[in-house]
Formats: C-alpha cells, sequence, structure tokens
C-alpha cells in the first residue's frame, strides 16, 4: 500500500548539511498495523513525512497504492493525500480558529461532501475519541489529550486507506490509549492499513510489525544499545 | 514552597460553564519531586498553570515561597515568575524566530545578566540535555522530542527554587527520558523543587510524592477506577 524505495532526506542549514534520513527502502502492507520505534532525532517524523507525501524526498522515490508519488506536482500531491491517507501530526496541526467539529469536517468538506453528510460523519468520528461533549469548543480552550483525539478523528473520518499517526498516544492516559487503539485496530481489520510512530511501549500487543529507526537507519532488527 | 487554597477555575464560554478545577487544596514541599497523574482533560495543566503563575484563580488563592500570588499584578506575576519558578508547557512554547541557544538565553537576559554569561549558562543547559550540537537551529528544524529537550533547557538555566513540568518526556525514547529524569533528580537533590504532570508510568521511580487529578478534583488516593 506504501513504500520507500532509496527514499533519504537532508536538510541545508547555513553551511552544514543536516541527514534526518539516510537512503531507505520499507513498505507498509495492506491491512497490517505497523509500529515505528526509534530514538528523539532519529528520523521518524521524516520517515512518516515522507510516506504521507507532506515531504519530498532529496533522493530516491514513495510509492502510494502503486502510484509514483515522488513525482507528482503539489497538486497533485495533495489530492492523493486527501482521499487516500489520513494523518496525525506530532504537534497535532489543527486549526485554531476553527471549533473540534468544523476541524473535523474540514477533510470531507475538501472532498467535496455536502455540509450535512459530513457533519454526521464528523460527530460519529468525535463519538468515538469520546469529544462529543465539546465539539464546539476551539483548539485552546481543550487539554493536550483532549486536542490530540480531535486529531485522531480528523484523520479517520475520510475512512483513509493509509492512516499515519505521529506519537497519537503521547499526551493520553492509560484509558484514552486503550479506547484510542482498540477503534484503530478495528479499523486495519476492515482494511486500512497504518504506521504509527511512538516511544510508547504500550502500543507493543496491538502491533502487527515493528521496524527501527536509529541516526536516519531504518531497520528490521532493534539496534543494539536497546531503546 | 507553592501551595493553592481553595483554588479553583472555571471557563465561561458562550453560554456554558466548563470547570476546569474544583477548588483545590495542595502544596508543593520544598526539596520534593511531585508527580501529578490523571485522565485526559481532567486538571492537571489547570492545576499547574496555577502553581506557575500562568493562569489566575476563579476564586481561592496561590502561595509561592509565602508570597499571595492570586493578589499581585500582572507585572509583579511576571518577576515572582521570572525570579522563582521555571516551566515547561505541554506544547513547549519555543519561540520560533529564535534559535535553540537564544531561546535557552532569554529568561536570564530577562533577568538582566550579561550576554556572555547568559551563553555560557545556556550552552551548559543544552549540554546537559544533549542538545549542544543543535543550538544554532530554530523550533521548526528540531523534531519534537528535540524540541522539548530545548524547553527542558530553558527551564532549568536560572536554577529556579520551584520547576514545573507538564509531560516533559511525552516526546522522548526511554534513553532521553533516563537522562534527563537524573539531570531533574539532581536538582531536587541541590534543593530546588518539582511537580511534573505525566501519563508516563516510567516517572513513577523518581518521584517522592504521587498526588491525583480526575475531573478536577486534587486527591492523594488513586481513584477506583485505576488509571
Ligand atoms: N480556555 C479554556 N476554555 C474552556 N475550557 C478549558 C480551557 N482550558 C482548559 N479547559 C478545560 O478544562 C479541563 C481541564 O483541562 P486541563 O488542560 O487542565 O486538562 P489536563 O488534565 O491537563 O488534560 P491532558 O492530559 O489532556 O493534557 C478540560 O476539560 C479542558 O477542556
Ligand atoms: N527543517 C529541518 N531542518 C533541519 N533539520 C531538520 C529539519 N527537520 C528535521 N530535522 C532533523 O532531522 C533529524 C530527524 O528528525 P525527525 O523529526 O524525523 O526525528 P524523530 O525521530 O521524529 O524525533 P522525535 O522522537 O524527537 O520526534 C533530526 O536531527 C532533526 O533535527
Ligand atoms: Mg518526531
Ligand atoms: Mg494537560
Amino acid at each position: 500500500i506504501a513504500e520507500v524505495k532509496g527514499a533519504g532526506k537532508t536538510y541545508q542549514t547555513g553551511d552544514t548539511v543536516i541527514t534526518a534520513l539516510q537512503p531507505s527502502n520499507m513498505q507498509i502492507k495492506k491491512g497490517e498495523l505497523l509500529l515505528i520505534i526509534g530514538p528523539s532525532g532519529s528520523g521518524k517524523t521524516t520517515l512518516l513525512s515522507l510516506l504521507g507525501c507532506v515531504l519530498y524526498p532529496t533522493q530516491g522515490d514513495v510509492y502510494i497504492g502503486g502510484v509514483k508519488a515522488s513525482g507528482l506536482s503539489e497538486n497533485e500531491l495533495a489530492k492523493l493525500r486527501l482521499q487516500k491517507i489520513g494523518f496525525v501530526f506530532q504537534n497535532f496541526n489543527l486549526i485554531q480558529p476553527l471549533n473540534a467539529e468544523d476541524n473535523v469536517m474540514l477533510p470531507l468538506k475538501l472532498q467535496g461532501v455536502s455540509d450535512a453528510i459530513a457533519r454526521e460523519r464528523a460527530n460519529q468520528a468525535l463519538g468515538i475519541v469520546g469529544m462529543l461533549d465539546r465539539k464546539k469548543n476551539l483548539p485552546k480552550q481543550l487539554s493536550g489529550g483532549q486536542q490530540q483525539r480531535v486529531a485522531i478523528a480528523r484523520a479517520l473520518v475520510t475512512n483513509p486507506e493509509l492512516i499515519l499517526c505521529d506519537e497519537p498516544t503521547a499526551s493520553l492516559d492509560p484509558k484514552s490509549v486503550e479506547v484510542v487503539m482498540k477503534e484503530l485496530k478495528t479499523l486495519v481489520g476492515q482494511g486500512s492499513s497504518m504506521a504509527i510512530v511512538t516511544h510508547d511501549m504500550r502500543l507493543r500487543p496491538f502491533a502487527d510489525r515493528v521496524i527501527y529507526v536509529d541516526q536516519g537507519v531504518v531497520s528490521d532488527t532493534e539496534p543494539e544499545q536497546g531503546l
């Protein structure tokens, strides 16, 4: 469903070049829940951003459902993202002037879904993550964990084939983690594929497969020094 | 060192009133490391913001080192905060146009410390959290965990009597957690007091005391349903 081939990312800041990700090969299989684990600054968000078509690779290619995403224009890429991918960002990225309900409705409205249906589906998604009673609140009126749950609802609302989550449980208490992970696992059972970047060992039991990232290198085996 | 007496916080949004925190009594003792645990949306950040003089209580009082903080003007409160308190916010709150080194130097420069000394102490704090090699980078050039470590360095650099941390390890891998917590524990040993809001059970072994917050109520004992 998603694959990177020799994909790497470097940043040029002033006269230094930072390698966020070494050229890497990996893929997400259809219907699997993949965990991506690794130390802080190792390249996890970079890998997820390449898979999510949020970043262009400096080298190599990204394929989503067989389509070579790294060759598409910005507009075509945005369309592919809207149709196929749900993304939970590490810092939530909620649109501040919009309330929780409007934030969750937005991807559907961009797809051309009518207001009434978009509102109904948004309420369903907010209900799943336990945020229905706060749907009229703005992001800054919500706690960290509440904002994270709204961000998760927004990523799920379009029923995307590929769901990419960057530390989706970092601000959540154990009970919320159970609720969210059970829901995500059900979606995978219904055919979605999912990759989750995390430091949270509470998520290991839910995973079908785990890969590790360390200093920009992706591998199937846990690095020597342990995590 | 810090205490709330009958302190509560409510928000009025449209025609509904949300109680973020019921009138509560609690204190942080000198030289202790206190953990504050509770479900998402229960009022942890609100309690910490009252203790950190970032929010005024709707009722009740807050005392910092014997001074009634809830009766001070905005300016006096900002001065008290600068002199006595280091705060690690849940969303880091780094100043985006400033690089990591300048972010960490800022509290010292506001205290009137000379540029040279402020730079030296900032480099020391960045070294402790393993971020010296990235000190010239802007926040958006850093990963989530790297930004969190810069935010921790900024809270420590003025050697405050009271250090308040809101989920300081949410974006950190196990190794970084060890490094950060050992450092925080050393500071407590040297006389600082600390309160840490967290869902991260990795922090329990470092704590001297744990309090629980559930639906706006602060208590010493773990609520029935467990966390
Ligand atoms: N500005 C505001 N306006 C309205 N309600 C607010 C505001 N700020 C916080 N709240 C509400 O107060 C309650 C407590 O929020 P708080 O941020 O203290 O929770 P928390 O325990 O830190 O949660 P988390 O673990 O998710 O960070 C929540 O229901 C939240 O939505
Ligand atoms: N815009 C940028 N400019 C320069 N360097 C960057 C940029 N974005 C990321 N980096 C660097 O690339 C490396 C990988 O970052 P990435 O965000 O992928 O890490 P991560 O594994 O997600 O870490 P964390 O667990 O802390 O979130 C880091 O060293 C980071 O500082
Ligand atoms: Mg990251
Ligand atoms: Mg909070």
